[in-house]
């Protein structure tokens, strides 16, 4: 049984360097990896403008990326989040991995015209997204 | 066994109109929010732009909520957090009838007085009433440089129904402003909070009279430069509501764990607030975990 082991060492040796540095950056830099994105709207695009007079533009914000296990403890999730990866990868791939939401939000402001002609200032809950997490 | 199968089928029946009341009393008749909670915003993010057209507001009145708008919230809309108010909720209703009764006399500055109909159809019933204020528009092209006295005679009647005024005297009051006039806009708010309170909640309509007299403080010879009191009155005034939405959908800064006070409770508001210990509950047991970690 020497053969396989002769001829694997006797394969050029690629940088140990190059194959550890990707090995780890799965884990340590995960590609799209859950975070805060952007999206800048204003009511005029949605044709509301006749009856939102502010603000003009509205950043609601959102949730997108995976959820990797060795990430699961960066948001601030629940531990529950490190199990389901745990089931996803050795006992049920049908069972997914967390989703990645938002985690806290922050309010709105909004000046309206309404139906009858009154002019209203509203403070909404929860409008804007600001931390996500793994759940 | 004739009573106990006839007290059977009382019961069976009782059971069945037990069973179909529930669902009766739950659906909604026309099939829109029953509660009536949804703000207009929910509803057109719910369900698209769609919906009636819209009455345009008196321009003078938009440039003032939008002025209240900069005052209270950022240019992304989030509302600021130094300001120290409880309403989360404010609205301005222009007059949706207006009948002159005694012309103005600019000489000395008495502004026409008028019969004025506020429609409040839009206040909802989660939306407490904190603070209530008659807007004056005053487009005056003379500085003065005297302070300037006004008084303001405010009569509130009865709804149409019963078409008499309230009792006693019209409910008049002074107040002392310093008008600095020169700007081309200028806004004088008269506070009617004490004799709107009781009205707001109960009536959708309210129907008023207004008496506005201001005079110069110092009685001396007009100089040149004092030109007559030219006092035009742009515009009826505007109804402005300061409220508080208690529903979920608003924004309570007061919330405790925003860690802010919380509001004076009216009195009718002390049970409600019995009937939900859990935000106390939850604040205490958050302090308690806190320290306890």
């Amino acid at each position: 049984g020497q053969e396989p082991v002769i001829s694997e060492l006797r394969k050029p040796l690629v940088p140990a360097s190059r194959n550890l540095s990707e090995y780890f950056k799965q884990f340590l830099f995960p590609q799209n990896e859950c975070e805060l994105h952007d999206f800048r709207l204003s009511f005029s695009q949605l044709k509301w403008d006749n009856w939102i007079v502010a603000p003009r533009r509205y950043n609601p914000r959102y949730c997108k990326g995976d959820c990797p296990r060795a990430a699961g403890h960066r948001y601030g999730s629940a531990a529950h989040a490190l199990v389901q990866n745990i089931i996803h990868e050795t006992l049920d791939p049908s069972v997914p991995r967390p989703s990645c939401v938002p985690a806290s939000y922050s309010p709105l402001s909004v000046l309206t015209v309404e139906p009858d002609g009154s002019v209203a200032y509203k403070e909404y809950e929860d409008m804007i997204a600001t931390r996500c997490t793994c759940r | 066994s004739q009573a106990s199968r006839g007290e059977a089928q009382i019961a069976a029946s009782a059971e069945l109109e037990f069973e179909a009341e529930p669902w009766s009393s739950l659906q909604p008749v026309d099939g829109k929010d029953p509660s009536g909670l949804l703000p207009p915003l929910f509803k057109v993010l719910s369900d698209g732009p769609g919906g009636a057209p819209r009455l345009q507001p008196d321009s003078r009145a938009l440039l003032y909520m939008k002025k209240l708008y900069k005052a209270y919230a950022t240019k992304e809309g989030i509302p600021k957090s130094s300001r120290s108010h409880l309403y989360n909720t404010v609205r301005l209703f222009s007059p949706c009838a207006q009948h002159k009764q005694a012309p103005g006399h600019q000489a000395t500055g008495i502004l026409p007085s008028a019969d004025l109909l506020f429609n409040l159809d839009r206040v909802t019933a989660v939306e407490h009433l904190l603070k209530s204020v008659l807007l004056y528009t005053i487009n005056n092209s003379v500085s003065f440089s005297s302070a300037v006295k006004c008084a303001c005679d405010l009569l509130i009647k009865e709804p149409k129904s019963s078409g008499k005024n309230l009792p006693g005297a019209p409910h008049s009051f002074t107040f002392n402003s310093q008008f600095e006039f020169g700007k081309k806009h200028k806004w004088i708010e008269v506070d009617v909070t004490p004799l709107l309170q009781p009205l707001v909640a109960s009536n959708k309509k309210i129907d008023m009279s207004v008496n506005f007299t201001c005079t110069r403080e110092q009685q001396r010879q007009p100089s040149a430069r004092d030109s007559p009191f030219h006092m035009a009155l742009l515009a009826p005034p505007s109804l402005i509501l300061y409220l508080n939405d208690t529903s979920a959908q608003a924004h309570h800064s007061w919330h405790p764990l925003h860690g802010a006070r919380r509001p004076a409770q009216g009195p009718d508001q002390k049970s409600k607030l019995a009937a939900y210990p859990v935000g106390e509950e939850a604040a205490e047991d958050a302090r308690i975990s806190r320290r306890r970690r």
